[in-house]
Formats: C-alpha cells, sequence, structure tokens
C-alpha cells in the first residue's frame, strides 16, 4: 500500500511539475511579449518626444518665447530678443487659470503695467496669439523708453 | 573852408547862400570900427554880443516872479566885467589872432591833392571797364536769342565804346577770355562714358527684374511646401491648448 | 524594472506626450 501510495504521489508531483513549467512558459512569453511591448513603447515613444522637443525648440528658437510648465499649474512665458543690445536677456510672465477657470496672469519680470489690461482683452476675445504679441510688444516698448 | 567836393560841383547844385542875419545882429557887426585889429575886432564882436543878449534877456524876465532888475542890471554889468577881462587875456595869449591864421594860408595839402587826382583816375578807370563789360554781356545776350528776335530787338543798346588796346589788355578781360576752356570738346569726350554707363545700367536693370522674379518664385514655393507641411503634421489641432496644457497634472 | 518602465510609458503616454503636443500646438497658434 505505501509503494502504491508513494507511486501515485510521485506522479501527481510529476504532473505537478509539468503544469508549474508550463506555467512559467506561459509566464516568461507573456513577460518576454510584455517586454517587447513595452519595449517598442516607450522607443515610440522617445521618438515622438523626440520630435516634439525638435519642433518645440525650433518655435522656442524662432518666436525668441520659451514656455515652460511650472509648479502650481501655472505656464511661464519667457521672451528672449527683446532688448537688442543683450538679447538673450529673459522678459517673462506666468500664467494659470483662476477658480472661475479664467486665465489669470501674475509674476511679470519686469514688472508690466498694461499686463492686466492684456489679461481682460485675452478673458474676452480668447485670442492667445494676438495677447502674447502684444505682450512682447510692451516689453519691447520698454526696453526703448 | 574849402571843399573839393564843392569845388567840382556845377552851378545849379552849387549850395544856396547862407540865410541873411537878424537885422540886430548885423548892427552888431556894423558898431564895430574896421580899422581895429581883426582880433580887436573879434574880441569886441563877443563883448557886445553877450551885451546884446542881455538887453534881449530883460523884458522875458521882468515879468518873471521875485525879479529885480537892480540885481539883473548889477550882475549882468559884473559878468559883462569879467568877459571884458578874458577877452584882453585871449587877446594877449594870441588865441583871438589865431582864428584868422588858417583862412590866409592857403590850403596847400599836397597829400590831400594827390589822393584826389588818384581817385579821379581810379573812376575814370572802373567807368571804362565797366562799359566794357557790359558790351561783352550784350554781345553774348544778343548770341544767345534767335537771329530773327535778334535783328528786330529795340531793346539790346550796343554803345560802341573805342578803347585802346592797352588798356583794354590790362583789364580783367583779358584773363578770363583766354582762359576759356573748350565745353563742346569736353562734352563730346563725355559722350563716350556715357554710352557705356548706359549699357551697365540696361545689364544692371535686367539682372535686378530677374532676381525679382527668381524672389518671387521661391517665396510662392516656400509658402506652397509650407501649407502642405502644415496640413500633414498639424492635422488635429485642439481648442485651447493653452488651457488643456495649464489644466493637464 | 518592466513595471518601472510600464509606469514610465504610461506617464509618457498620458502625460508627457500630450503636454508636449499642447505645446506644440500652442507655438503652432502663437
Amino acid at each position: 500500500d505505501n509503494l502504491l501510495k508513494l507511486i501515485a504521489e510521485v506522479k501527481d508531483k510529476k504532473q505537478e511539475l509539468e503544469v508549474l513549467t508550463a506555467n512559467i512558459q506561459d509566464l516568461k512569453e507573456e513577460y518576454s511579449r510584455k517586454k517587447e511591448t513595452i519595449s517598442t513603447a516607450n522607443k515610440a515613444n522617445e521618438e515622438r518626444l523626440k520630435r516634439l522637443q525638435k519642433s518645440a525648440d525650433l518655435y522656442k528658437d524662432r518666436l525668441g518665447l520659451e514656455i515652460r510648465k511650472i509648479y502650481g499649474d501655472k505656464l511661464q512665458f519667457i521672451f528672449t530678443n527683446i532688448d537688442p543690445k543683450h538679447p538673450e536677456n529673459p522678459f517673462m510672465f506666468s500664467l494659470h487659470l483662476n477658480e472661475a477657470g479664467d486665465y489669470e496672469v501674475s509674476d511679470s519680470a519686469p514688472h508690466l503695467e498694461c499686463l492686466a489690461e492684456f489679461q481682460e482683452n485675452v478673458r474676452k476675445t480668447n485670442n492667445f496669439s494676438a495677447f502674447l504679441a502684444n505682450v512682447r510688444k510692451a516689453f519691447t516698448a520698454m526696453v526703448y523708453n | 573852408r574849402q571843399s573839393w567836393r564843392r569845388a567840382s560841383m556845377k552851378e545849379i547844385n552849387r549850395r544856396r547862400s547862407l540865410p541873411p542875419f537878424h537885422q540886430g545882429m548885423t548892427e552888431l557887426s556894423r558898431s564895430i570900427s574896421v580899422d581895429l585889429a581883426e582880433s580887436k575886432r573879434l574880441g569886441a564882436l563877443l563883448l557886445s554880443s553877450f551885451q546884446f543878449s542881455v538887453q534881449k534877456l530883460e523884458p522875458f524876465l521882468k515879468d518873471a516872479q521875485d525879479f529885480s532888475l537892480e540885481s539883473f542890471k548889477a550882475k549882468a554889468s559884473f559878468l559883462s566885467q569879467e568877459l571884458e577881462h578874458f577877452i584882453g587875456s585871449l587877446e594877449k595869449d594870441g588865441i583871438l589872432q589865431k582864428c584868422f591864421e588858417d583862412s590866409k594860408e592857403k590850403a596847400l595839402d599836397l597829400n590831400l591833392e594827390a589822393s584826389v587826382a588818384e581817385m579821379k583816375e581810379y573812376i575814370t578807370k572802373f567807368s571804362l571797364e565797366r562799359q566794357t563789360w557790359d558790351q561783352l554781356l550784350l554781345w553774348y545776350q544778343k548770341e544767345a536769342l534767335p537771329e530773327e528776335t535778334s535783328r528786330g530787338s529795340v531793346e539790346t543798346k550796343i554803345t560802341e565804346v573805342k578803347m585802346e588796346p592797352t588798356s583794354y589788355l590790362r583789364s580783367s578781360q583779358n584773363e578770363v577770355l583766354y582762359t576759356k576752356p573748350d565745353y563742346q570738346k569736353i562734352l563730346q569726350n563725355q559722350n563716350k562714358v556715357f554710352d557705356c554707363m548706359e549699357l551697365v545700367i540696361d545689364e544692371l536693370q535686367g539682372s535686378m527684374k530677374q532676381l525679382h522674379t527668381f524672389m518671387d518664385e521661391s517665396t510662392q514655393c516656400l509658402q506652397k511646401v509650407s501649407v502642405q507641411l502644415e496640413k500633414r503634421s498639424m492635422q488635429q489641432l485642439d481648442t485651447s491648448p493653452a488651457r488643456k496644457l495649464l489644466r493637464l497634472h | 524594472e518592466l513595471d518601472r518602465q510600464e509606469r514610465e510609458v504610461d506617464e509618457d503616454t498620458t502625460v508627457t506626450i500630450p503636454a508636449a503636443v499642447y505645446v506644440a500646438q500652442l507655438y503652432r497658434r502663437i
């Protein structure tokens, strides 16, 4: 009886082993597939980000404008090529959405008096490009004065 | 005093004689004896002039307030004596005599006469030269006008001034006339230069036109390419990407 | 390592890339 029991146990164990081996194999395959998917996705993302960064750099260079997302859910706009004597000098301001969901400007450096007026205009018209163009003009006028 | 200017004037331009003296005053001169010496007569005239002035003044002052005739006469008499003494001293010093010395001596200012003569000479010379220039100007004006009008022209008065060659050669016209450049020849020489310049400028103009055309074509081409690229890359543009960016955590 | 990579990919897909896209679109507008 004992022998028969042992033989049966060994058979079960063998089966279990096969199952486990099969499971391990499946897991390995899954891992492998997952790895490949993630790797591909990662590469694709890297490529995309590279291209997006390239276009951002091009815009930044051509427009003399850098857009950064900063803490506190704010966007910082940094203008360069404003002062012809010191083109690398930065002129900036920050933008965020207030509780009412309207654009709100803050932290302009150097300080711009007309920024509040521009804020009102962009709230009414939603013309973001005109808003930024006006800010640049205002900074430039300040330098020439 | 003799004025050489007055001396050169004609009879009609000469100054009229001075207005006559007041009768009272002429009597003063006449009352003085001509037998006396000139200086003494002058002294006497001075004194009698003073006395005459006092005489004339008296009736005017009579009606004035606080006027004392005796006091006035006393003062006048005192002043008259003072003047007499003073005139005497002038006579002794010979100052009165000096007043007559100039009229006796002739004004033989040789230098003045020489300058006057020189001036007259210059005036003559300049008038002559002016006439010559005028003549030359008229001649050129006549040349400038067309033939028909110049003949019938009433305005051009060519006054013939016969000049001696010596004076003509010495004038300033001589230098101008003999150093006149040949303008015609200069202009002809420049014609070649102008022709070259015309060619060069035509070439430049052609090149400029070509460049403009090229510029326009390039701009159009760039615009086309830009639109195509935009369509390919920015197909789905979000509305208000700024808001979306701000809301993204 | 795989989990970490997966999280990275997720973040890129849901945050990083959209943000970069919005920035590019914003630039385009400007």
